[in-house]
């Protein structure tokens, strides 16, 4: 654990929570991709089904525990309690386009051919392009609430971090993990643009 | 460990 890791994990919870929160407050999901929220359940239940057979630390398990709840109980508020709120018209991205090919990479590309470790890099591909839905959503209406955008910078913060962890990593520890590193990278700069929006707008996003 | 991966990253 270093300071970079740490400070990504809280800015990943910050970002989950913030969505949560926003949605529970305003009771509405406007603006917000079911899409890339059902993706994000479907990357930690895939990463972290370890919780089963391997105990790590307390931090650990309380972490994921935490990160699949909350993906799930943000899914349950899109699709279900706040339901009329949904902007399914503008939610149209297919999530077979990302899932298929990142499950055929998966297979192809991993450190071991089981099957955890198969579920677990394909939760790392699909991890760094699980916002896509989100930010065709945001190309398409135009426009995005500030909470909205302070979810997303979070959300890219928190992988900007990891890299640096790995850096840390790499230099102090000689460790690295070639998938999470150039995954980490693309999930980053999937951000990037959005990261120029954010600073220099700094409110709400219309484009 | 050059290409392990590590599951207490999250």
């Amino acid at each position: 654990m270093n300071i970079f890791r740490l400070t990504g994990d809280l800015s990943h919870l910050a970002a989950i929570i913030i969505l949560l929160l926003k949605i529970w407050k305003t009771r509405s999901c406007a603006g917000i991709s079911g899409k890339s929220q059902i993706l994000f359940a479907l990357v930690f239940t895939t990463r972290y089904l370890d919780l089963l057979t391997s105990f790590i630390s307390l931090y650990n398990t309380t972490m994921k525990v935490i990160y699949i709840g909350c993906a799930y109980a943000t899914v349950y508020l899109i699709y279900m309690k706040f339901k009329a709120t949904y902007d399914g018209n503008h939610d149209s991205f297919r999530m077979e386009f990302l899932v298929v090919p990142v499950g055929g990479l998966a297979c192809l590309v991993n450190h071991d051919f089981s099957f955890l470790e198969i579920l677990w890099t394909f939760s790392i591909y699909l991890e760094s392009v699980a916002i896509l839905p989100q930010l065709f959503m945001i190309s398409k209406t135009g426009e995005a609430e500030t909470i909205t955008t302070h979810y997303l910078f979070f959300l890219g913060l928190y992988r900007a971090l990891y890299l640096f962890n790995w850096i840390w990593r790499f230099y102090f520890e000689g460790f690295f993990d070639m998938i999470a590193i150039v995954a980490g990278m693309v999930q980053t700069i999937l951000y990037c643009d959005f990261f120029y929006l954010y600073v220099t707008k700094g409110q709400g996003i219309s484009l | 460990s050059d290409s392990q991966t590590d599951k207490d990253e999250l």
